[in-house]
Parts: structure tokens; sequence; C-alpha cells
């Protein structure tokens, strides 16, 4: 996170921490099911064949603390069906969801997040919080979860962003983006697999309506995010029960 | 004379019937039967020379030595002596039939012939017994001592009940030593009762129902059983055993009340010395089903279905407990209960009880708990508690607006299931709540 602060215990208590081909976020869902982006699982311009462990850890704000908490043994890892690892430039349907073998037993440092239910929760300008493990302003790895608040920014002020840098990158319709070239805010590598969540004020609870996906160098502008609200179908029929 | 075979019936004619019958004859026929029938004659055609006394041509008929008849002329005519339609019977098995003609029939110097006669016997049963009707039973007359049984052809005697024929078949002995009375009721005497009872008796009446009956016991008027002022039935003793146990002895005038023997199988036993001129005694057993005694609750949970006011042999009754109660016996749970009266007056099992059904500790729910509305750890009919989840972080599943006080409320059912009014059985589910951080993000200075 970059341009953040730390996180007190129970602000994310929906955090995962997880290290699979590196560190990366994820967010609890339900008691057994875990959110992350689908390229912390099939990380792009690597082998796709290196198979490793997926672990994940919950319920806590410092590195060492959670993984003394010992990890969650992954059931089933779900790669959403649009996700394209060998395509570098195009972060589509990069969103994954793990089961855990067993239930976790919810309690104030872990909680489960919310999925969107509306568009609203899109506009611009409107505020949420990025959390994760990642780089932060530093250059370094945080040992604590680190936060930050960012505006949903226009796409189209987005777009022209990365045209002026002439990127080729896809930054399609279930994508949104967020944060302000004026300010040294941004998710990081490390963050990948958090969600970026708004407050819900009308219903008095939190919402993920993203999830760290992909950007170009950290704090230098905007980050891209996966759009939830165009996969909750997806995830509710992959969650099935729930 | 011509024998005839021993036939039963059969037929005797003149010489040449229906032709004239010839002169200077003269044969007889001896009709015999088997023994035990007599025989019984008859005329059906008789067309003799009529005489004055039937002194030329005749018909003679005898039995037993003796004779019944002599007969001549037509039938339906005044002249001589026809025999008409008379039947003629024997006392024996047999009668002779003589028939006679002198040496012409002429009348008036014309010849008249005679047709003859045709008659017709048939063995009718002796009555041995008729003789005996009316002798006094000792006279040495008497065919039968006791009792004297005719059928075809001859008769048998038999005894009264507490008699033995004899080997010669007619006289009767007091054989009273294995009376057998299986009936449900009926009667007992003494022999010759009421008249004196016979000497040196030994006798044993034996009354065997079946299981489940109880044999009652009534003596009538009179009772007379020697006995001796001083000395507790010297002479002859009147001994009642019921199921091989001695439950009273007597003797005497005193006709005993009536006896409950409790038992399907009596035995009196009745001995008399070499002499006496008691009249001796007689009684009606009946029998009556055993009761059982009246079921009762060892608790104020039983219930006793249709309760009866008398139970018997073979009758049952069912217990049942009230509602959230279950039937135990020893310590063994029962679906249900059917106690049978049995044939010694017991209940084929004890009274059951009726404990308090338990639902056993309820179910713990995942990710909630529960609380008792009721005395806590009292998990029988009716307890009750109210399940919830642990919230903030849960909570719980409701359904048609329903609250999670009512989704949540279980009570102890009187199947000893904990169960929601509206889920059954199911327990409540406790769902995750997502979205609120107990220690949210918070931004003071702006």
């Amino acid at each position: 996170i970059i341009g953040g602060q730390k996180a007190k215990m129970g602000n994310f208590p929906w955090q995962a921490f997880t290290n699979v081909h590196g560190r990366g976020g994820g967010a609890l869902l339900g008691d057994r099911w875990i959110l992350t982006a689908a390229h912390t699982l099939r990380p792009k311009e690597v082998d796709a064949h290196t198979n490793a462990t997926v672990d994940v850890f919950l319920g806590h704000t410092n590195v060492e603390e959670i993984m003394k908490l010992a990890n969650h043994p992954v059931r089933r890892v779900i790669i959403h069906p649009e996700y394209r690892q060998e395509d570098s430039n195009n972060f589509e349907g990069d969103i994954a969801l793990l089961e855990l073998e067993n239930s976790v037993t919810l309690g104030p440092s872990l909680l489960p997040i919310c999925l969107p239910d509306n568009e609203t929760f899109y506009e611009t300008g409107l505020v949420g919080y990025v959390s994760g493990f990642g780089i932060t302003e530093e250059q370094k790895i945080s040992h604590d979860l680190r936060f930050v608040r960012l505006p949903v920014a226009r796409r189209e002020l987005c777009e022209s962003w990365l045209r002026r840098k002439d990127r080729k990158d896809v930054f399609s319709e279930n994508m949104f983006c967020a944060g302000d070239t004026t300010r040294k805010q941004d998710s990081c590598q490390g963050d990948s697999g958090g969600v970026f969540v708004v407050r819900d004020k009308k219903n008095d609870r939190w919402v993920a309506t993203g999830i760290v996906s992909w950007g170009i160098e950290c704090g230098q502008g905007y980050g891209f995010y996966t759009k939830l609200l165009n996969y909750v179908d997806w995830i509710k029929k992959e969650m099935q029960e729930e | 004379s011509i024998p005839t075979r021993q036939k039963l019936f059969g037929e005797v004619t003149s010489p040449l019937y229906p032709k004239p019958y010839p002169n200077n004859f003269e044969t007889t026929t001896v009709i015999t039967v088997p023994v035990g029938y007599r025989v019984k004659l008859v005329f059906w055609q008789f067309d003799l020379e009529p005489s004055e006394g039937c002194f030329y041509d005749y018909v003679k008929i005898s039995a037993d030595k003796k004779t019944l008849g002599r007969f001549c002329g037509q039938l339906g005519s005044p002249l001589g002596n026809p025999p008409g339609k008379k039947e003629f019977m024997s006392q024996g098995n047999k009668m002779l039939l003589t028939f006679h003609t002198d040496f012409s029939n002429e009348e008036n110097g014309t010849i008249v012939f005679y047709k003859g006669f045709l008659a017709y016997y048939q063995a009718v049963d002796l009555d041995e017994c008729a003789s005996q009707h009316n002798s006094p039973e000792e006279s040495p007359q008497r065919l039968c001592q006791h009792l004297c049984h005719n059928y075809l052809g001859s008769y048998f005697c038999s005894c009264r009940p507490g008699y033995e024929l004899q080997k010669d078949r007619r006289s009767c002995q007091a054989e009273c030593s294995s009376e057998l009375f299986t009936e449900p009721s009926g009667y007992i005497s003494s022999l010759e009762y009421p008249r004196p009872y016979p000497p040196d008796l030994r006798c044993n009446y034996s009354i065997r129902v079946e299981r489940g009956l109880t044999i009652q016991l009534k003596f009538l008027e009179p009772f007379e059983i020697d006995d001796h002022q001083q000395v507790h039935c010297p002479y002859d003793q009147l001994q009642i055993y019921a199921s091989g146990r001695n439950i009273r002895e007597f003797c005497g005038r005193q006709r005993p009340s009536h006896i409950d023997t409790g038992s399907n199988a009596v035995d009196l036993l009745f001995f008399t010395d070499e002499s006496g001129d008691s009249r001796g005694w007689k009684l009606h057993y009946t029998t009556e089903v055993i009761k059982c005694p009246q079921p009762k609750t060892l608790d104020m949970f039983t219930i006793i279905q249709d309760l009866q006011p008398q139970y018997e042999f073979r009758d049952y009754f069912i217990a049942t407990c009230k509602q959230g109660y279950q039937l135990i016996e020893g310590n063994e749970a029962l679906l249900s209960f059917t106690a049978v009266c049995q044939d010694d007056g017991t209940w084929h099992r004890a009274m059951p009880r009726c404990r308090i059904k338990d639902c056993g500790q309820p179910r713990s729910l995942p990710n909630g708990a529960f609380s008792y509305t009721t005395t806590v750890g009292v998990n029988t009919y009716q307890a009750r508690i109210q399940y919830y989840c642990r919230e903030p972080y849960y909570k719980m599943q409701t359904r048609g607006g329903r609250s999670e006080a009512e989704r949540g409320l279980y009570t102890c059912t009187a199947q000893g299931i904990w169960k929601n009014e509206l889920e059954g059985e199911k327990l409540p589910r406790c769902l995750p709540v997502c979205g609120k951080p107990v220690n949210p993000v918070e931004q003071k200075q702006r």
C-alpha cells in the first residue's frame, strides 16, 4: 500500500494474507471462502505449469502473527474462466475463489466482507479503502497490514492516462480504476487479491467493490481493480449454497 | 317243518299260492329271526275253507309255546275265523305257522277252490330292557342292575356314574376312583344320593377345567356324612384338594358354605367305612374366570386405557403415558405396554412407570449457543431453550419474516425431540455477518 497507514486489529477483519507465487491478499466470504485475484494463483509471464502451494492466513494485521495462526488448508481453487494467464496485457476475469477445507470461526479479527449489489458503489469520487501487506512507499514489503483511502476515478481519465503512457493494457467494463494522479496513494505489488471496500451507509455495512488487480508502477496515478459487481452471479454460483 | 333262514323279513304262503292249495296236507313253518328280535306276522291274503272252529282247513299260529290263534275262512267274511289284519308278535325269536287241510273242499256237493294264504313276517327288535323298567334294582330278574340300553337285536347294561359294570356285564360295582369332570359346570354327588351311599368307597372325583378358570363349589341339601361328636370325621370323610393342596375335610350334617377353590384343578376324595346310612352329599360346581388384581398406576403420569371395573383371565390392559412421558419397564424404554391377565390370576408384566421424556443435551449450534428459558440444565418434556448466534459475527437465518427469537426457540416435545415450532428438528443456522468490522477504520482529522 502506497501512502497509506497501518491498520488496527479489527479494521479489516476480512483481510487474508496469501502466499502462493509470492505474497498476496484476499478477502473472506462467508466462513469458508477466500476471494482473491486470479493472477496471484496464475501469474502472468510465469510458466503456466508451475504448481505452487497455496497458503492462506487470516485473523491478524501482523505478518508474523498471522502466520503463527496456522494457515487454512484450501480444498478447491476456482479461477474465473475468462482469466487469460498467458495474456500479460489483459487482466480480464482477474478473480478467483479459494474454498477452505474447514469453516473458520468468526470473531472481531475475522469477519467476512459483503458483496456488492448496486452500481452506485462505483460512482466517481466514492471513497473506498484498499488494504494489503504489499509494498509501501519505501519500496519495502510491509510487516503489518496497511490501508489507504482512494476515490473511484472517472473511467475516461484512466483511459486517457493509459493512452498518454502509450499503454496497450486492456481496461474493460469488468474493471474500474481508483486513485488520484495528484497524490502518491495507491495499492501495489503484494496487495493483489485484496479488496477495495466502500462503506454502505444505508445498510451500515462494508462492501467489497473491487479486487486489487493491476496498475502502472505504484503511486503514480491510478490503480485498476476487478469490478466485483459483474462477477457476483459467478461467485454465488461457485459458492452455491451461500 | 320248514325252518326259514334267519332273515329279518319274509313271506309264508300256502302251497302253490295263489293256486288252490292241496288237500290232506299239513305243514309247519318255523319262522326264525335273529336272537334279540321278535317275529311280527300279518296276513296279506287269506282264503281258506271256512268251518265251525276251523275244524277242516286252518292255519295255526303259535309262539313261545303258546297258540296265538287258529284261522280259516276269507278276509272280510263272517264265516270261519279269518285273521283279518291282526299282527301276531312273538316274545322270542321264533314263530310257528301250521297249515292243515282236510281231504276235500266241497260245499253242497261242489268242489270249491281256495287260494290259501300269503303271510308277511318281519323281525322286530326285542326291547330286552322293557322288562326291567318297573322291577326294583336289586331283584335278580332284573336284566341290568343299573341301566339297560336296548338296541336292534340286543341290549347292553351300563352303570350309573360312579359304578363300573362287572364281568357279568349286568351288575354294577361302585367304581368312583377316577371320576373326571371337565365341563365348566356340573353336579357331583355321592353314589345313590340322596339315598345312603354304599360302604367301603374310595372315590376320587376330579374336576379339571381349563386354566384361567377357578372352580366354585356349592353344596346342596341334604348334606349327611357319618361323623362323631368328639372325633373329627373318624368314619367317612369328604376331602377337598385344590391344585393338590388339601383345603378342607368334611363330614357331619353341616352343609359347607360356598367354596372358591381358586384353582382349575380340584379333587374330591370320598372315603366311607363299612357301615352307615347317611344320605351323602351333592354339590354344584361352577367356574369363574379367574380375576386379576385391579391394575394400579405407580405414578400420576401413567394412564390405563379404558380401565375396566374388573379384569379376568385373558383380559388385558394397555398402559400409556401422559403426553411427554415415556413408558419405562425396569430401565428399558418401551414404545407400548400391554399386560395380560394370566391363568393364575396374576398379570404377566408388572405395571410400568412413566418417566418424563428427556430430549437430552440440546445440540450445540455452530457459531452460536443456547440458553435455557426454563430451568437450566433440565432437558425434559416442555423444557425450552433459546438458540442464538454469536453476534455480531453471525446472524440467525430466518424465513418468512420470522424473528430470530421465534426461529431460535426450541421446546422439548412429547416425542423427546427438541423442536422449533416452524422448522421442527432442524437447527437454526448462524450465517456469517459480512461487512461489519467491530473496529472499522475511523478518520477524525479532516
